[in-house]
């Protein structure tokens, strides 16, 4: 058995303009889970390290970079499992979080929950230590014109993020 | 949306899924990826799946978990990652795409949107593509 991580980005339309930036990204996170499990590291290690790079990375729609909601904020979501005990840990609507993917891993790790959510999960983000980051320190000049773009009433914000079928 | 599966030199299987939703969504609308089965699942007895997509539709069909219940009827991960893809779009016309491993350390990209940013490592080499069928390799 060979030990192997896999990354994605989103499934839809990435535009040729960041297409490059994309697949770099993805391949960064592939290698840095990669680096985990050569080092002798857990799939869970290597998954949350390949997702944190990931949600770093203002080219993809997670951490700094995350699409805005129809108020122009950053409500972001995620979640962590680990196959050998079926724990899992997730977060949903959390703000001012630069890495989500950790702060779920902590709901897996120091809880008996399976999610937490919005406020709670802010104030057990708190509890803990873990920073906070200003909301402007998500938001990137991309997410701010597709949310513009996507405010006239005839818009569909569906078609714009996913695009058409392979 | 972002993700990630990974099996350990232990055969131990994980994943983890992150999202900023979709775009220009309602304040307080939670998709797929917080949802145990849907943005993720992972059991050491099947494998371990990331989703990405319309988070509504797969959540209507659970795809994580229905990749791997396929698996668990012995599908290999490709072949169950487009059974549970094709499902969702004839079922709920969704479109997405996901990772997916097996204990045993076979792997799956797969996606019926038109792109889908992937990437994979294993035994030294980098593996990735963008649109369906690509397959490019560098050594690590």
């Amino acid at each position: 058995m060979l030990p192997v991580v896999v990354v994605h980005g989103g499934a839809g339309h990435v535009p040729r303009t960041r297409a490059e930036q994309s697949l770099s990204g993805v391949c960064s996170a592939a290698r840095g889970g990669y680096a985990v499990l050569r080092g002798g590291g857990s799939s869970m290690d290597a998954v949350v390290e390949a997702v944190r790079i990931l949600e770093n990375d203002p080219h993809f729609n997670a951490g700094c970079g995350s699409v805005l909601n129809v108020r122009g904020d950053v409500e972001m979501d995620a979640i962590v499992m680990d196959g050998r005990t079926l724990s899992s840990g997730a977060v949903s609507a959390v703000r001012n979080i630069a890495n989500p993917v950790q702060l779920a891993r902590l709901v897996m790790d120091k809880t008996s929950h399976a999610c937490l959510t919005a406020g709670g999960a802010q104030q057990f983000a708190r509890s803990l230590g873990v920073p906070e980051v200003p909301q402007e320190s998500l938001i990137t000049e991309y997410s701010r014109m597709r949310w513009k773009k996507n405010l006239a009433p005839d818009a569909n914000p569906v078609e714009c993020q996913m695009g058409k079928m392979g | 949306t972002v993700g990630a599966v990974a099996v350990d030199r232990e055969g131990n299987v994980a994943c983890a899924t992150s999202t900023g939703g979709m775009l220009n969504k309602m304040e307080g609308r939670v998709g797929d990826t917080p949802c145990i089965g849907s943005g993720g699942y992972a059991d050491n007895q099947s494998g371990a799946v990331s989703t990405t997509g319309v988070g509504e539709a797969i959540m209507k069909v659970t795809l994580a978990r229905l990749i791997l219940f396929h698996m668990e009827q012995g599908q290999s991960v490709e072949a169950a990652s487009d059974l549970g893809l094709a499902h969702m779009k004839s079922r709920v016309g969704g479109l997405g795409g996901v990772v997916t491993v097996d204990p045993q350390g076979r792997w799956a990209a797969r996606f019926n949107s038109l792109q889908m940013a992937w990437a994979a490592g294993q035994n030294g080499t980098l593996h990735y593509g963008l649109y369906a069928g690509e397959d490019f390799t560098q050594s690590m």
